[in-house]
């Protein structure tokens, strides 16, 4: 079991170190298996250092920098063992325009990579126009939800909450 | 294996019967603050075997049926159905017989929840190993509910070890 | 003590009314002060039903619900015994555009009858453009801070991390 | 009275000296991810007497020092002051002799902080006390975090009643 998380641990930090770069374009960052007397208290701890910037603790990091290292750690993990679905809820909300870009390309490559079908929930416009197809969600009626196929125009249009979408 | 159907009645604030079709590639979900979207991925994690209410954000799990608006009733049953592609033959040994595997969750107001695949009964404890035969699962990290995204980095580092368990 | 807590809560409850229905342009909402043997151990309790919406358990709002909900309580302590500063860091951050709309609204109505002044730090376009004034944050050295003066066109371009925008 | 102005120097990111004014009405702050914009607020939260170093995202004090970049050394000494307009003498009775009140914190590394008002040594509890005669301090919740907005909603009922206190 020991030689599996081993084997495990080091797929994932392979993959991290990759994806960790492409989100942030550059930087360094690397997992460490802190291996305890007790393998089930072992900790998995995390060292990044975004692009020109030491490496520090990593509660230092700005939020939107948190959120793309928890994606490098997530995909990681993800592309390792994949599954048929991933679904992302306003996952991207800390991300400035350029990373949402970059984060945008990564989920787009790891869907051609894997197979896997993936649902993001988003209130951003760049997020929108990358998907494949986009549904809306609205409560004509007050809170009663309804689904509707939608194109880009119309997506913003109802995440603006504008009566006209409603029609 | 693939997830191609997810249909919800009662559930949250889709009491009328709702059909999400999840197609290959990316699809989005958009809408204004409390339309719904974050009650679809609930859906989701909920047929799947959730067995938390907090984690849905109830008190109690008769907190995920319909509870009335303004204008309509309650609801007394909530009911949702996640349908697989089984064609490729991948699902678990004892399930693995269907080109479709429809999994159902209903829930009765005061007496609980029943799970079904294809018709057939089935305890929650089956579906959850349905799932995470396929590297997932109602707790599984490629299920990023809103707000969670940093949990990995918020963790403990022996509770982010866990992770390393769905990479084996 | 305990009447000026009463005195207090009565003041808060009555200013967070109407803040509420404000930001959800609509609803209704209130405040109770849960008595206890032991005025230490009085709860502040909140209800709140978006507009349409029955009243149910507070966590069962979305993201979007809390955040209004919590501005709604904020400005009316806030209302109640004013500061001369008032700081937001992507306060608004889960709110969709016609939110975001109202909530500028707000927070220029409350410095105008209290005259706080107000910092807030955002990823908004729309809340950029209701600002009196911008100044943009870069590194153009890696990991070193400058502050400088922006118009909306530059603070937009900053935000996406324009390479332009560093000149 | 104002805050009129906030300088920072070696706090966090902000290694050269960096001057915020603080105008009338609203002022946004806009820029990339990890920039630098939260380290502005937290410099402000800092000078007004934080006390914790958890609640600045370090694990130590000395964390706020200007640790070093790739091609810079880091520092040893941070300074934050403020600027407040105190023309209509508003101020908590010791403090109010002066038109300008500057509020200056400055930590060295490995020898703790050292507060002064005007350039005359001050507690640390007398600059808590100055800006609570304010409506206003480190802790105060007109002074919202990234990520904090709904600390409110998640807070229990007891530690809810707390901000009525800063109504009274
Ligand atoms: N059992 C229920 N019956 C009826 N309505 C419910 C029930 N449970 C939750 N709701 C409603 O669903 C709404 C929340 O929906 P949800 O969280 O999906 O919104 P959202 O689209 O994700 O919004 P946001 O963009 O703000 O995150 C709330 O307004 C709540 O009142
Ligand atoms: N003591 C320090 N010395 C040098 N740099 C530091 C120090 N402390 C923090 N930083 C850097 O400051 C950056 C974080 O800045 P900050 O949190 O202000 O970003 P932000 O502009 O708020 O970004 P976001 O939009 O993602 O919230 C981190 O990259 C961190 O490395
Ligand atoms: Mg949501
Ligand atoms: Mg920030």
């Amino acid at each position: 079991a020991r030689e599996r998380l081993q084997g495990a641990f080091s797929l994932v930090n392979e993959r991290f170190q990759v994806l960790f770069q492409r989100l942030f374009n550059g930087g360094k960052a690397y997992l460490e298996l802190l291996d305890n007397e007790d393998p089930m208290n072992a900790g998995l701890e995390i060292f990044a250092s975004p692009p020109g910037k030491k490496m520090q603790m990593l509660t230092l990091l700005s939020g939107g920098e948190r959120t793309l290292t928890a994606l490098a750690l997530l995909f990681a993990v993800f592309q390792t063992n994949p599954s048929p679905i991933c679904v992302l809820d306003e996952a991207e909300a800390a991300l400035d325009e350029s990373n949402i870009s970059r984060f945008c390309d990564l989920v787009e490559s790891i869907a051609r990579e894997t197979g896997t079908r993936f649902l993001v929930i988003t209130h951003q416009r760049l997020t929108m126009a990358r998907m494949d197809r986009l549904f809306g969600v609205t409560m004509g009626e007050k809170g009663v939800s309804q689904l509707v196929s939608v194109n880009l125009e119309t997506a913003v249009a109802i995440r603006d909450g504008a009566k006209a979408a409603a029609a | 294996m693939h997830f191609t159907r997810l249909r919800l009645h009662g559930f949250k604030s889709f009491v009328d019967s709702t059909d999400l079709h999840i197609g290959t590639g990316m699809t989005g979900i958009v809408g204004p603050n409390g339309c719904g979207k974050s009650n679809l991925v609930e859906a989701l994690r909920w047929v799947m075997g959730e067995n938390s209410a907090k984690s849905m954000r109830g008190g109690e799990m008769d907190d995920v049926i319909f509870g009335g608006t303004a204008t309509r009733p309650a609801r007394n049953v909530a009911e949702v159905t996640l349908e697989l592609d089984n064609a490729h033959r991948t699902a678990t040994a004892e399930f693995n017989n269907d080109d479709t595997l429809l999994v159902t969750r209903q829930i009765e107001r005061g007496s609980g929840s029943d799970y079904r695949l294809n018709g057939k009964p089935l305890r929650r404890r089956d579906v959850q190993l349905l799932f995470a035969d396929q590297a997932t699962g109602a707790h599984s990290t490629n299920l990023v509910g809103q707000g969670q995204i940093d949990a990995l980095i918020r963790a403990k580092p022996q509770d982010r070890r866990a992770i390393l368990e769905e990479a084996s």
